[in-house]
């Protein structure tokens, strides 16, 4: 099964 | 101030009931260079993107920066009071606390005039940092739309293989199993039916049913959507606008 990941490790808080 | 005319009022209806599910509060960040939106969904599993540029519409002015922070529930409430064929205008002064929306119809005898209240929103900005896509696949967004609908009622996930061959969108779930697969072709007569792959590497993302569907709200805003992939990084598709884009980022499902 897969999981959703989520896109906070992708985009970094300006 | 801001000032911003647009000639049909249906393209800012449109680009607002495309997003509003995703996203119920959020800043519209007002520059000399038009309007942004930048959020993400609750869950943070998803993040809008929407650029009108200033040249989109008619007339525009805006002095100061301005954050307009809206609640788009209400702001749909308040577009439809408007007809799609309006002239519509934005008007909200440098710290006013509340957006004039205004339509006006094109026999230009009838004007109304709405106010939204302006709410304090303190919102992430977020750095989306340049990426390096494997595959980039442009289609009408009409096919886009059709196979997650077809795919939704078999599985949650949908998975995009894409080769140099071709694009192949793939489900599986408990009753059964699909599969639809485009070719690249080309008709120098209707561009907008193309399907065109730009690959550097063969690439495999799965991806939310639910959401995909979702973004497909935009599929009215224009006639083709580009989908950009690269291995366990977020999907973009993107709806280019006339003057602007809608763009969607989705955080890929990953294997335990």
């Amino acid at each position: 099964t897969a999981q959703q990941g989520r896109l906070d490790g992708f985009f970094k808080v300006l | 101030m801001l000032e911003g005319k647009l000639e049909q009022a249906s393209l800012f209806k449109k680009v607002v009931e495309a997003v509003r599910e995703l996203v119920q509060d959020c800043n519209f960040d007002c520059t000399e260079n038009g309007l942004a939106l930048q959020a993400m969904d609750t869950s943070h599993v998803s993040l809008v993107s929407l650029l009108l540029t200033a040249d989109g519409f008619s007339e525009y002015r805006c002095d100061r920066n301005l954050a307009l922070g809206i609640n788009l529930v209400s702001l749909t409430k308040i577009l439809r009071c408007g007809n799609n064929e309006d002239i519509l205008t934005l008007e909200a002064g440098d710290s006013a606390d509340s957006l004039v929306v205004r339509f006006e119809n094109t026999q230009q005898d009838r004007m109304s005039e709405y106010a939204l209240k302006l709410m304090d929103i303190d919102q992430e900005h977020l750095g989306i940092p340049e990426t390096e896509y494997a595959a980039s696949i442009t289609m009408p967004s009409t096919e886009f739309q059709r196979i997650c609908r077809d795919m939704q009622s078999i599985s949650e996930s949908i998975t995009i293989d894409c080769t140099k061959g071709g694009v192949k969108f793939t489900c599986e779930g408990d009753i059964g199993s699909g599969s639809v697969t485009l070719k690249p072709n080309s008709s120098a007569d209707k561009p907008e039916l193309c399907t065109k792959i730009d690959l550097s590497e063969p690439v495999s993302l799965t991806l939310s049913t639910k959401y995909l569907l979702n973004f497909c709200k935009a599929t009215g805003l224009s006639q083709q959507v580009t989908l950009k992939l690269a291995d366990e990084n977020p999907i973009l598709v993107e709806y280019p606008l006339s003057a602007g884009h809608l763009r969607f980022y989705l955080a890929p499902k990953l294997d335990e």
